[in-house]
C-alpha cells in the first residue's frame, strides 16, 4: 500500500524542505520505492534536489490541472525515487484552481491515477501557508508530518494548524492523521528549546485516546540539530548525505529515517 | 512627509517580522513617529508586539476591506507608535478581495485615508509569499526592505522578487524602489555567509544608475546576527531593547536603525 505523507507547517523556514529533501532520499537509499512531490512555487526541493526541468516538460502544475498523469511529470533521481518537480508555472495554480469545481482534489486525482509508478512512501513538500495547495495535499494524504522548530513564533501556528487538518479530515478526507512531529534546527542549549519540546510532549500525551486526527501522534525521538552543512548542501543540488556524509545532519536525518521506518514494518 | 516601507521576501523564516518589530520600536525610540502594520494572517507582528486585540476590535482586516479607516484599527503602543494588528480573519482576506475590482489598491487607499494618524514612517510585514496581500503592500510602499538570510535557498527566490517589484512599478506603483537589502540571522564563520555578500553586494554595485527599481539600492552595512535571545523576546510579547537591551540583538537592531535613519534626514 502507498502511503502518502504532506510534510506542513505554515510558518517560514522551519526545515520543510530540507526534511523532504533528506528523509525522502534517505528512504530510498533505505531500498523504499520513494517519490516526492515539490508543491510549492518557488520550487525549493527541485532546487535542493539538483534537477533542473527543460521547458515545455510537464510538472507538477499540469497534473494538477489535470493535464498530464504522474508518471509523465515525474524525473527518475533514481531507480527507486522520482520526483514531481515544480516551475514558476506554480505561481499562478492557486487563482486557476480556485475557479474549479472540487479544486480541492486536484493532487489526489493526479496522485490516484498514477498508481503505475512503483512506489511506496510519497513525501509531499507544502509551501508555507493553509492555502489551497495545502488543502490539496492534506486532501491527499494518508497523514501529516510537522517539522517544528524550537521557536515561540513557530509554535504559534500549531493549533491553527491542527484545526486545519481536523477540518480537512472532517470535509474532504476521513482517513487523514497527523503521524508526527518533528524538531528541526534544534539547538540543545536554550532552555526555550527545551521548553518547547515539554510543551508539545504534553500536548501529544494529553491527546492520547481522544477522538483528534492527532490521538495518536508521536514526537519523533530524533531531534534535527542546527548544521550549517544542512544549509550548504543545496546550494551543490545535492542531499547532506551525498555532501557530507560525517556531518551531525546526516547523522541526524539518518536517525530520522530508522525512526520512521520502525513505524512501517516494510511491505 | 510619509515614508511607506514593504518588509518582504517570500522565503520563510528569514527574519521580516523580527525586523519589523524591532526596526519599528527603535525608529520610535529615536522620537520618530511610526506606524506598524502586519499583513501576515499568522498575525506574528500582533504576537511579538504582545498586542490582544479584543472581539469585534477592527483590524487591518476591516481597513482592506473598507469598513473603517487607519485610526480607527490603530492599536496605540506609544505616543509614537501604533499597530494595524491581525487576526485569523484575515485568512480568507485573498479570496475575498481578489473578487474585487481594484484589488491590489486595497491597502494603499486605506493608508491614504488615514493621514489623520501622526506618522513619519510606515513599516509593512508581509507573509512569505508573492500573493495579493504582497501585492497590495507594493503598491502602497514608497520602497521595499529585503530581510535575507546569508542561505542558498533564501538567495533563489531574490531574482522573482525584483521582478515582481518591476512589474509593479510598471503598473500600480512608478514611485516604487528597492532601499536596500538587510542580512540576517548572519553566522559569520560559515563560508556560505561571506559568499552570500560578496554576491548581494557585486549585484547592487553593478545595478547602480541602470533603469531598474534596484539602481539605488544598498546592502546595509549592519548585519542582523544570529542571536537565541532574538527569538525568546517574541514569547514576552517584547522587543529585544525591553528583553535583553545589552544582547547582541539589541546592539545590531540599534546599529541598524542608526543606519537607516543616516538615509533619512529628519522631518
Ligand atoms: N537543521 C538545520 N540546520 C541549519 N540550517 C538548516 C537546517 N534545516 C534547514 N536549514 C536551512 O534553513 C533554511 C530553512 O529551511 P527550509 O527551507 O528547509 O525550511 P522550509 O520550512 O521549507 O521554508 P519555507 O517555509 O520557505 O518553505 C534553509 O536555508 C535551509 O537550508
Ligand atoms: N537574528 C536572529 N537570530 C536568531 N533567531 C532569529 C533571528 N531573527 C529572527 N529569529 C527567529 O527566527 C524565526 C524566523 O524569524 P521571523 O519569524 O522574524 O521570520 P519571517 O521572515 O517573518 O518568517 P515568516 O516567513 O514565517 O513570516 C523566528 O522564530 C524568530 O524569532
Ligand atoms: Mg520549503
Ligand atoms: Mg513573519
Amino acid at each position: 500500500a502507498v502511503r502518502t505523507i504532506a510534510v506542513i507547517n505554515q510558518k517560514g523556514g522551519v526545515g520543510k524542505t530540507t526534511t523532504v529533501a533528506n528523509l525522502g532520499v534517505a528512504l530510498s537509499d533505505a531500498g523504499r520505492d520513494v517519490c516526492l512531490v515539490d508543491l510549492d512555487s518557488q520550487s525549493h526541493l527541485t532546487l535542493h534536489l539538483g534537477v533542473e526541468v527543460a521547458d515545455g516538460e510537464p510538472t507538477i502544475y499540469d497534473v494538477l490541472i489535470g493535464e498530464c498523469g504522474v508518471s509523465a511529470a515525474a524525473e527518475m533521481l533514481k531507480p527507486n525515487l522520482c520526483l514531481l518537480p515544480s516551475t514558476s508555472d506554480m505561481s499562478s495554480v492557486e487563482i486557476e484552481l480556485s475557479r474549479r469545481e472540487g479544486w480541492e482534489l486536484s493532487l489526489r486525482r493526479g496522485l490516484e491515477a498514477g498508481r503505475d509508478l512503483p512506489h511506496e512512501f510519497v513525501l509531499i513538500d507544502c509551501p508555507p501557508a493553509l492555502g489551497l495547495l495545502t488543502i490539496n495535499a492534506l486532501a491527499a494524504a494518508d497523514e501529516v508530518l510537522i517539522p517544528l522548530q524550537p521557536h515561540f513564533l513557530a509554535m504559534q501556528g500549531l493549533a491553527r494548524l491542527l484545526d486545519t487538518i481536523q477540518q480537512v479530515r472532517d470535509h474532504l478526507n476521513p482517513r487523514l492523521r497527523l503521524g508526527g512531529v518533528v524538531l528541526c534546527m534544534y539547538e540543545s542549549v536554550t532552555k526555550l528549546g527545551r521548553d518547547i519540546v515539554d510543551e508539545v510532549r504534553d500536548f501529544l500525551a494529553a491527546a492520547r485516546g481522544t477522538a483528534t486526527p492527532w490521538s495518536d501522534a508521536r514526537l519523533f525521538e530524533t531531534v534535527i540539530r542546527r548544521n550549517i552543512r544542512l544549509a550548504e548542501c543545496p546550494s551543490h543540488g545535492k542531499t547532506i548525505f551525498e555532501y557530507d556524509p560525517r556531518s551531525r545532519g546526516a547523522e541526524d536525518y539518518t536517525a530520522l529515517r530508522d525512526e520512521f521506518l520502525s513505524l512501517y514494518p516494510a511491505g
